[in-house]
């Protein structure tokens, strides 16, 4: 364990948490991405399979069980429980072209053909491109609340924390795994357009509203 | 279910 790796699972464990209390303050789940969440669920699910099989220390499980439980908690909240408030008007991704490509290059690009393998790859390949539907639907509506642009600066810095983890840890250890940092830098890079509207609109107080 | 599969990143 690094601080770059630390601090970008407690901005990870932020944005989720942030995200939750968003939707169960306001009873409302406007302006997100229900498409996106289930997709995080599926991440998180395929992810965290170990939990079934290894223990690796109590953080880490502790960690997975929370990351699981809110992002399957928002999930219900949006499609349950404050069903009248999701906008599925603006929530239009084919989220389909999303998991048939990533789904068959688990299958093609991966370190082990092994069940647990598979999915965890699947599961790194989805995580990179789960964000999409969550901007695209920005895109749509032209805006966002700055709670959730809030959210979205501390989901993006995770994974670009998650890099410098990897820099650190290659020069430290010598440990690299290629595919979670080709999959972390097309996420990372995914947030690039939304960073910079993060800091040039929200951190000066303005709202955050498409075109820039 | 291997059981060496658990990875220590989240």
């Amino acid at each position: 364990m690094n601080i770059f790796r630390l601090t970008g699972d407690l901005s990870h464990l932020a944005a989720i948490i942030i995200l939750l209390l968003k939707i169960w303050k306001s009873r409302s789940c406007a302006g997100i991405s229900g498409k996106s969440q289930v997709l995080f669920a599926l991440v998180f699910t395929t992810r965290y399979l170990d939990l079934l099989t290894s223990f690796i220390s109590l953080y880490n499980t502790t960690m997975k069980v929370i990351y699981i439980g809110c992002s399957y908690a928002t999930v219900y909240l949006i499609y349950m429980k404050l069903k009248a408030t999701y906008d599925g008007n603006h929530d239009t991704f084919r989220v389909e072209f999303l998991i048939v490509p990533v789904g068959g290059l688990a299958f093609l690009v991966n370190h082990d053909f092994s069940p647990l393998e598979i999915l965890w790859t699947f599961s790194i390949y989805l995580e990179s491109v789960a964000i999409l539907p969550q901007l695209f639907m920005i895109s749509k509506t032209g805006e966002a609340e700055t709670i959730t642009t809030h959210y979205l600066f501390f989901l993006g810095l995770y994974r670009a924390l998650y890099l410098i983890n990897w820099i650190w840890r290659f020069y430290f250890e010598g440990f690299f795994d290629m595919i979670a940092i080709v999959a972390g830098v097309v996420q990372t890079i995914l947030y690039c357009d939304f960073f910079y509207l993060y800091v040039t609109k929200v951190l000066k107080g303005k709202k955050l509203s498409l075109p820039a | 279910l291997d059981d060496d599969f658990g990875k220590d990143e989240l």
